[in-house]
């Protein structure tokens, strides 16, 4: 099973096409494993990136050097994972 | 019964198989399963029938989960489908709706990723399918319809998360909808739902120009988001695929709406800025509730509009 320890959703609001062509081109980068959760599509709309871990620091700076203003949408993707699963175990014992 | 059904929690593929099959036991006259194919690791592609008679009724064409990692779709559809089976006899739009057309709803469109979501990677998207010639696996199921396949609006690279496949209708559990449609003939509305983005859209997604029946669609998806953001004051955008997110070659909606469907909608589900598709199970109930008004404004629409 794939674990996601420390692994960002960030989302990101480029201000202008520019800024949209260097998300495109900063998604291609294979090895940075990014994924995309909402592409980038026009200046002012959210696109929202998972950020391995390992590559956070990379894209970070990428971004504030490029003055790509962005947010953390979720701080850490494994705790999301682990909850959901506890969730569910809780409600799988409740239904037996 | 279904009524020991946890509608609140996420459930893996065979909780949902398993629910189903109770759904059936439980509404004899009304609902029936089949099997339109199998995936490409051989599971079945089940669809809930929803009739009460009648051969080659006009029909409503539903799916969820063709987006595996999108578990808010899934949960999404067995309550809606739940709400169907105890609506009919009840609310009486259910009833009108069910005696004079059919609705078919395949919930777990996509198994093998939906699985695979469960055992391995929570993130998976894509099928499971085998890409020749290279280490990454997987199609996206909605890039892969003969509608501008393999256009700028997808990847041909099979890594990536928008990647096309090597064909139009390559993966069974795309050619397995496209063969039960063309089969059936008479399918009027096709309703893909997934996740996130609060979005309703329609045709197209491949061209930027607006489809012949642009006005009513557009229409419609007005009246459904409105009645949508009633319940919980969530709000939707909504307009055609590529002037409302992007260009997008090869999807469910198009090519359905290119053979002849005219009601095609894609759902993206609420979003609520925190959480994207991992929307926790607390906020089901909540989701289902407010996409089912809009739901209904379609299946209505179609049901007083026969073309």
């Amino acid at each position: 099973e794939q674990f996601f320890v420390g692994d960002q959703v960030l989302r990101i609001t480029a201000s202008d096409e520019e800024q949209i062509a260097l998300l495109r081109v900063l998604g291609e980068q294979a090895e940075l494993q990014l994924d995309f959760w909402r592409h980038p599509t026009s200046p002012g709309h959210p696109a929202d990136l998972r950020v391995p871990f390992p590559s956070l620091q990379a894209v970070k700076i990428f971004l504030e050097s490029n003055s790509i203003s962005y947010s953390i949408m979720i701080e850490d993707v494994q705790e999301l994972l682990d909850e959901e699963k506890k969730t569910m175990m809780k409600s799988r014992r409740t239904e037996r | 019964s279904t009524r020991t059904f946890d509608f609140a929690s996420y459930h893996t593929i065979d909780e949902i198989y398993d629910w189903m099959d109770t759904l059936v036991a439980d509404h004899p006259g009304l609902v029936s399963k089949i099997q339109i194919g199998q995936s490409y690791e051989n599971r079945p592609l089940y669809v809930l029938k929803f009739s009460t008679g009648g051969s080659s009724r006009p029909a409503i064409w539903l799916d969820t989960g063709i987006h595996s990692r999108e578990w808010i779709t899934q949960a999404t559809g067995v309550w809606t489908a739940n709400k169907i089976a105890e609506g009919y006899g009840r609310d009486p739009s259910i009833t009108t709706i069910l005696d004079s057309m059919d609705i078919f709803f395949e919930i777990v469109t996509n198994p093998d990723g939906f699985a695979f979501t469960h055992s391995s990677n929570r993130m998976w998207r894509k099928t499971r399918s085998i890409n020749a010639g290279s280490n990454c696996v997987g199609v996206d199921p909605n890039r892969n319809w003969d509608a501008g396949f393999g256009g700028p609006g997808s990847s041909s690279n099979p890594c990536s998360e928008t990647y096309h496949g090597p064909y139009a209708h390559s993966e069974r559990e795309v050619k397995a909808i496209v063969d039960f449609i063309r089969g059936h003939g008479n399918v009027k509305s096709v309703i893909s739902i997934h996740s996130y983005s609060q979005m309703l859209l329609f045709p197209y997604g491949y061209k930027m120009a607006p489809a012949p029946n642009h006005q009513e669609l557009n229409e419609l998806a007005k009246k459904a988001v409105s009645d949508l953001a009633a319940v919980y004051g969530t709000k939707y955008t909504y307009g055609s695929i590529a002037n409302t997110i992007y260009m997008a070659d090869g999807t469910t909606v198009d090519w359905a709406y290119d053979n002849g469907v005219k009601y095609s909608f894609t759902f993206e589900l609420r979003d609520t800025g925190r959480y994207g598709f991992l929307l926790p199970s607390t906020q089901i109930i909540p989701t289902a509730t407010e996409t089912w008004p809009a739901l209904l404004d379609i299946m209505v629409h179609v049901l007083e509009h026969p073309y």
